[in-house]
């Protein structure tokens, strides 16, 4: 181990797809494209979005809050399947 | 477990799929085993069987792509998005894609085939030891030429077990060259390179010329990756270069410097502060086997289920020793029935059974009431009824088919004529009522026939044998000679199922260095084929009532009846 901690730099590596969304939006983009809500009724409405994630939390098995807490964000992040879970 | 609206599904229970093309990430036959044995998850709990065939179009097409990869859902880059696939159905129904911008491997980091070496065709163990060193990915330490090489067992200086690991220099996959390896430099578009490049390209692979010239031979083929292949970044698939200069650093290993998620990357060149070429270093990779399991369920017909330790649960995670849950078989069988499960066994007769020693039995029920009536068929005087044949090969320009102390001949020149059954001992009295294979060295046209560890070598009416495999130079663990193989200049191939010999005629001893593991010379065809024969110049590779024909250049182009394709019978 080093003997004193040096100052930690970080890089922005180029090509690296860097997040700049936000977690309401991701929320969003993740709903719409796993057939949550469609394009149509994303309105940006608190309603309709906590609506489709009590569907979302109810189908993946998560605690059924209609909130974007942090285990529904977690799977938001989870590598998966690209099938829709509703509709077609 | 839920179902695709309408309750889509294949309106027929044999199944065909192909495999369109592979992943950098993993040998050919890692990635078929592993969709050979995805299948298998589903067909061991229903009706379903699944037949991989080469050309044409198959129900259940399987690719590899990222990004736009010709269908309209994109893949996202590394993570997030690993597959999807469609519904059963006509066109692109039914088809998988697996996004190859993840890190395709067995679920627990690169694995890595070895080729050549002394191991036949083991992967690598990391880490080993060589020279009192370990090492942790393949190394060109100890070697002259700059080949990449690793130990098969974790000890090298104890076993001495190794082979070679992935390289361009080694060879190539897909294209157009049967596997040749790179030549360096090459021409493309009147530019010289020296290593594979993703140039004339939009799909991201990485590819080489097989001869110094591609304008002019149009001779290519893909790079696989080694194992120090990065992924993502902006050199996806390009090796770690080490030692590299970071921040005016030196690193001879990954490191996860500069960032604050503690992910590990490495530079593709050897400066990343001039260049800023870089690449996140293999991790554990996503279970191909898991990850196509799960895909095939939606192929045959289902949807995500919300049961979290289901296969059809769209989340990915590992599992080590996976069974197939009840919710999954749940929805298969609603679909399909429950089939017969992993190990069909025969129906049993209902009255006592008459000898079968040498014949098939059919039953035929009179009426629901009645007794069912054991009728014994004897195949062997229809060549269009025998299942599968003992042997088949050509002498004197006609193909032979053997089965149970008969035989017939076909001519190639009139299709659909057969001419038998003619009594083997007739013709060739000193031989068995069984024989495995035989061939006719195209020299001598001597005719040798190989039973059980026995074999006889007839010139005309003369014979000589019988002899024992062990005056061959094959040893006595081998119980039969399945497949004969002419190769010209007096070597035939012997097979037994996953290994084979060549054969000197001349000497009539097998040559040093043999025997040889089938699926390395011959990838794509079954392992435990139990005839393998040399017709109209193709190799064929026969399993049950199947034949799997491969090229001189060893490419299969066809699967097919033996009765129908090659007896022509009606």
């Amino acid at each position: 181990a080093p003997l004193q901690s040096q100052p930690q730099v970080r890089v922005t590596f180029p090509g690296e797809l860097v997040s700049s969304i936000s977690d309401d939006e991701l929320a969003e983009s993740y709903l719409e494209r796993f057939g949550y809500i469609s394009k149509r009724s994303r309105s940006n409405t608190h309603v309709s979005i906590s609506k489709a994630l009590l569907q979302m939390q109810k189908k993946l098995g998560l605690n059924e809050t209609g909130e974007l807490d942090q285990s529904t964000m977690e799977a938001m992040k989870t590598p998966r399947c690209g099938v829709p879970d509703v509709g077609n | 477990f839920q179902t695709f609206e309408g309750d889509l599904k294949w309106d027929h229970n044999d199944i065909t799929y192909r495999v369109l093309n592979y992943s950098p990430d993993l040998d050919g036959d890692i990635i078929e085993d592993a969709f050979r044995r995805a299948f298998k998850v589903w067909s061991d709990v229903s009706p379903l069987t699944f037949t991989q065939i080469y050309s044409g179009e198959a129900d259940i097409m399987i690719l590899f792509g990222s990004d736009d990869h010709g269908d309209p859902y994109p893949f996202d880059g590394k993570d997030g998005l690993l597959a999807h696939a469609y519904p059963p159905g006509e066109g692109v129904q039914g088809d998988a894609h697996f996004d190859d911008d993840e890190f395709w491997t067995l679920g627990t980091g690169v694995v890595v085939k070895t080729r050549f070496g002394n191991a036949n065709g083991a992967v690598c163990q990391f880490p080993f030891k060589f020279n009192g060193r370990s090492y942790s990915s393949c190394t060109s330490e100890g070697r002259t030429d700059g080949l990449l090489w690793c130990s098969t067992t974790t000890d090298y200086d104890k076993d001495k077990k190794y082979g070679f690991c992935p390289s361009e220099l080694l060879y190539t996959y897909g294209g157009n060259s049967d596997g040749d390896k790179c030549v360096f430099p090459f021409i493309f578009d009147g530019e010289s390179y020296d290593a594979c490049t993703k140039e004339g390209r939009s799909d991201g692979y990485r590819w080489c010329a097989t001869t110094d010239n591609f304008d002019k031979d149009k001779k290519y083929g893909f790079c696989p990756n080694r194992d120090t292949a990065v992924i993502g970044g902006n050199s996806q698939g390009d090796p770690c270069v080490f030692p590299f200069v970071f921040l005016e650093k030196t690193y001879n290993s990954c490191t996860s410097n500069g960032r604050d998620d503690r992910r590990l990357w490495c530079a593709t060149t050897s400066n990343y502060d001039t260049d800023r070429k870089w690449g996140f270093c293999p991790d554990q990779g996503y279970s191909l086997f898991l990850v196509a399991a799960h895909e095939f369920g939606h192929a045959i017909g289902l949807e995500h289920s919300t049961v979290r330790d289901a296969l059809m649960y769209p989340m990915y995670s590992y599992i080590e020793d996976f069974q197939l849950h009840s919710d999954d078989i749940e929805g298969v069988q609603y679909l399909y029935g429950s089939g017969t499960g992993p190990h069909p066994s025969p129906p049993m007769p209902t009255t006592e059974s008459p000898d079968v020693s040498d014949k098939t039995t059919t039953t035929v029920t009179t009426s629901p009431t009645t007794t069912t009536e054991v009728v014994p068929v004897d195949p062997t005087t229809d060549a269009c009824k025998v299942k599968a044949f003992d042997a088949i090969t050509e002498i004197e320009g006609q193909l032979h088919f053997f089965k149970d102390g008969k035989y017939w001949k076909a001519s190639s020149a009139r299709p659909g004529a057969i001419k038998g059954p003619l009594k083997i001992s007739d013709t060739w009295p000193a031989l068995p009522s069984v024989i495995d294979t035989a061939f006719e060295d195209l020299l001598t046209k001597k005719i040798f026939f190989f039973s059980g560890r026995r074999f006889w070598v007839y010139t005309g009416t003369t014979v000589l044998g019988p002899r024992g495999l062990e005056k061959l130079g094959i040893g006595k663990d081998v119980e039969k000679i399945v497949g004969s193989l002419q190769r010209g200049r007096g070597k035939v191939l012997l097979f037994n199922g996953d290994k084979y010999w060549r054969l000197d005629v001349k000497t009539q001893v097998v040559d040093k260095g043999y025997p040889r593991d089938t699926e390395d010379a011959f990838a794509g065809v079954p392992i435990n084929a139990h005839d393998v024969f040399l017709y109209k110049e193709n190799i064929h590779f026969c399993k049950d009532q199947f034949y799997w024909r491969m090229t001189p250049r060893r490419q299969v182009d066809q699967v097919g009846y033996v009765k129908y394709d090659i007896l022509n019978c009606p």
